[in-house]
This record gives C-alpha cells, sequence and structure tokens, in this order.
C-alpha cells in the first residue's frame, strides 16, 4: 500500500 | 494601522470559500508589500499559501508588520454578508483586538460594516523552498476539477503521469478503473482553455483524492490552474487571483511503504 507523509518532511520549519 | 481595500469583494469571498473545508483558522501576515497566509489542515498532509500584492488593493495601508489572526467560521459567515459587487475594506488598528470589515455597494449608497474579534493563533510556518519542477502544466480550472470529481468515483487516489505525450490522470478501485489523457494543445481560440505541457523529466505520481477534491474549490477564482510536479515532492496547484496574486496548494505525495 501507499501512505501519505507529512509536509514536515518535505519543508523545513522556519 | 492597516487598511486595504478590494474593490472586487467576490475575490475575498471565492478565497474564503476555496479553504474553508482545509483549515479552521489562518493568520493574515500583512506587510508593506502585501497580505501573505500560510495554513495547513489538521493532519499536516496539505498547506495553502496566499499572497496578495499590495497593487491589487486600493488604498493599501500597512504602517508596521501585523499578524491577523482569524477564525474561518466567523469570517466566511460575515464576508457572506458582502454583496458580490460590493468593495471590501479591511481595517486594524494597532493595539486593538478586533479586525474591521466595511462593504460598499458600487454606487455608495450602501455600507455595511462588520468587526471580527482577532484570535491568538499558533502556527507554524514552513520554508517552502525554491523548486525546479520536473513538469509544469498549465490547464483550464474546470478541466482539472471534472477530472478529480470524475476519478473520485473509482478510487481514493489518482496517478498522475507525464510525459512527452501528455499528462494522464488514472484511478483504479472494486469497481474498475480509468485513465484520461490530455495533450498539449495546438490551436485553441482562448488562451484560458489552453493545455500547456512544459516537460524536463517524465514524472509519475500518486495523490489522495480527497484532497485534491478540496483544492478545487478554489475554481471560481481563475480560469486556469497550474500544476508543478517533481518526483518524490509535493505537488503544488497555483490558481492565480487576477495579475497580483495566488492560492498555491502543496500536497505530498503517496509513497510506497
Amino acid at each position: 500500500g501507499k501512505t501519505q507523509h507529512p509536509m514536515y518532511e518535505y519543508f523545513l520549519k522556519k | 494601522m492597516f487598511e486595504a481595500r478590494l474593490i472586487q469583494g467576490s475575490v475575498l469571498k471565492k478565497m474564503i470559500d476555496a479553504i474553508k473545508d482545509i483549515v479552521t483558522d489562518i493568520n493574515l501576515d500583512c506587510s508593506s508589500t502585501g497580505i501573505s497566509v500560510q495554513a495547513m489542515d489538521s493532519g499536516h498532509v496539505c498547506l495553502v499559501l496566499i499572497e496578495l500584492g499590495s497593487d491589487g488593493f486600493e488604498p493599501y495601508r500597512c504602517d508596521r508588520n501585523i499578524t491577523l489572526g482569524l477564525g474561518l467560521k466567523a469570517l466566511s459567515v460575515v464576508v457572506r454578508c458582502a454583496n458580490n459587487d460590493d468593495s471590501i475594506t479591511i481595517k486594524a488598528q494597532e493595539g486593538t483586538d478586533n479586525i474591521n470589515f466595511v462593504f460598499e455597494s458600487p454606487n455608495g449608497e450602501k455600507t455595511s460594516q462588520f468587526e471580527i474579534k482577532l484570535m491568538d493563533i499558533d502556527s507554524e510556518h514552513l520554508g517552502i523552498p525554491d523548486t525546479e519542477y520536473d513538469s509544469v502544466v498549465k490547464m483550464p480550472s474546470h478541466e482539472f476539477q471534472r477530472i478529480c470529481r470524475d476519478m473520485s468515483q473509482l478510487g481514493d487516489s489518482i496517478v498522475v503521469a507525464c510525459t512527452k505525450d501528455g499528462i494522464q490522470f488514472s484511478a483504479s478501485g472494486d469497481m474498475g478503473s480509468g485513465k484520461i489523457n490530455l495533450r498539449q494543445s495546438s490551436l485553441v481560440d482562448k488562451e484560458e482553455d489552453q493545455i500547456n505541457i512544459e516537460l524536463n523529466d517524465p514524472v509519475h505520481l500518486t495523490f489522495a483524492l480527497r484532497y485534491l477534491n478540496y483544492f478545487t474549490k478554489a475554481t471560481p477564482l481563475s480560469p486556469t490552474v497550474t500544476l508543478s510536479l517533481k518526483a518524490e515532492s509535493p505537488l503544488c496547484v497555483t490558481y492565480p487571483i487576477g495579475d497580483f496574486g495566488s492560492m498555491k496548494f502543496f500536497l505530498a505525495p503517496k509513497i510506497d511503504d
């Protein structure tokens, strides 16, 4: 199956 | 003092309609260059970014950078009281905990004033890197909306594949499967009906249709939408707002366990 990863894993917290 | 008047108030109504199913509260970050909003859904799966340049407002005044926290429910209730051809002025004084909205009819005969309490919203800002996308596809926004709606009848996920032959959307589920192919248009009367595909590298990604269907609520904002795709990176769905701003939605791809 496929899972959805949260945005945090792509865009860094400022 | 912050004051911004949007001549076409309906734009604000459309913006709120586009995001109210995804986020509950927003911070309006106001500076001398304009207004920006960054918000994520509660699951932190998708991110909304609104950017409005000060040149879209007349007048626009922002003496000092100010962050205005608003609940979308209240904002939605208030903005719905404006007529589509009203202008909308947003006003906030420094040091107060209210934001004011003034609606004016085009002939100036009717003015309405509303006030909403500001909220202290603790939001995390993410840095969105400049990205060189593998493929950038511009298409009519109603076409993208239709594809997402149709594909969600078949399954929860949509596979988006860009090759030199065009862009393919596909979905499958218990009932069966479907594929929709779009090719770059050659001769089209209206520019907004054009499908334009820029391809640097072929790309193949899977996304949750639930979110894409939320994003397409922004369709009334613009006749065109741009999909920017890159392998293993979030999809960026961009709706231009007039010639002074944009609403962008970012969605991380689904990846194999």
